[in-house]
């Protein structure tokens, strides 16, 4: 464990409960995108299988279960307590165009031919593009709550310090997995218009609205 | 090769 592993794990875990406190305290989803909450919970759904057959250390293991816990009672806050504020009309995104291509290339592009291996690739995949229906729906409202940009930030965040633990290990341990490292690379890069419109706006204290 | 990394990120 290093510090960029330690606070990205912190910043991932932020935006999870940021988001979930949001629409809890505010009984509302106004503005959320119930199909990126979706892919998240099936993102965690297939890399943390592993709980069943492998214990790594306690940190490892209640970061797990706290991660597939909160995801799912986001998605039952959306879709189900607080549906009526759910935002159909601009949360249509096809999310069946990443879910295909990205089983596709999970079972072409792995590192072992398991179905552990291949359901944890497509979960590498899979999350690289998971923030896309949030980000196109914050593209056809035109604007985002505040609180949704810091969960966003956060969200971005914790990939973007992954990739500096990865070259830290690669550095200290000569550890490194292309696949996690490509996927990451993709998944940072996707944040970062809203990376610059994050400091150009919202840190000047401006509300995020894209230009219509 | 993957087998012996083990999966200990998140």
């Amino acid at each position: 464990m290093n510090i960029f592993r330690l606070f990205g794990d912190l910043s991932h875990l932020a935006a999870i409960i940021i988001l979930l406190l949001k629409i809890w305290k505010s009984r509302s989803c106004a503005g959320i995108s119930g199909k990126s909450q979706i892919l998240f919970a099936i993102v965690f759904t297939t890399r943390y299988l592993d709980l069943l057959t492998s214990f790594i250390s306690l940190y490892n293991t209640s970061m797990k279960m706290i991660y597939i816990g909160c995801s799912y009672a986001t998605v039952y806050l959306i879709y189900a307590k607080f549906r009526a504020t759910y935002d159909g009309n601009h949360d249509s995104f096809r999310v069946e165009f990443l879910i295909v291509p990205v089983g596709g290339l999970a079972v072409l592009i792995n590192h072992d031919f398991s179905l552990l291996e291949i359901l944890w690739t497509f979960s590498i995949y899979l999350e690289s593009v998971a923030i896309l229906p949030q980000l196109f729906m914050i593209s056809k409202t035109g604007e985002a709550e505040t609180i949704t940009t810091h969960y966003l930030f956060c969200q971005g965040l914790y990939r973007a310090l992954y990739l500096i633990n990865w070259i830290w290990r690669f550095y200290f341990e000569g550890f490194f997995d292309m696949i996690a490292i490509v996927a990451g690379v993709v998944q940072t890069i996707l944040y970062c218009d809203f990376f610059y419109l994050y400091v150009t706006k919202v840190l000047k204290g401006k509300k995020l609205s894209l230009p219509a | 090769h993957s087998g012996e990394c083990k999966k200990d990120e998140l």
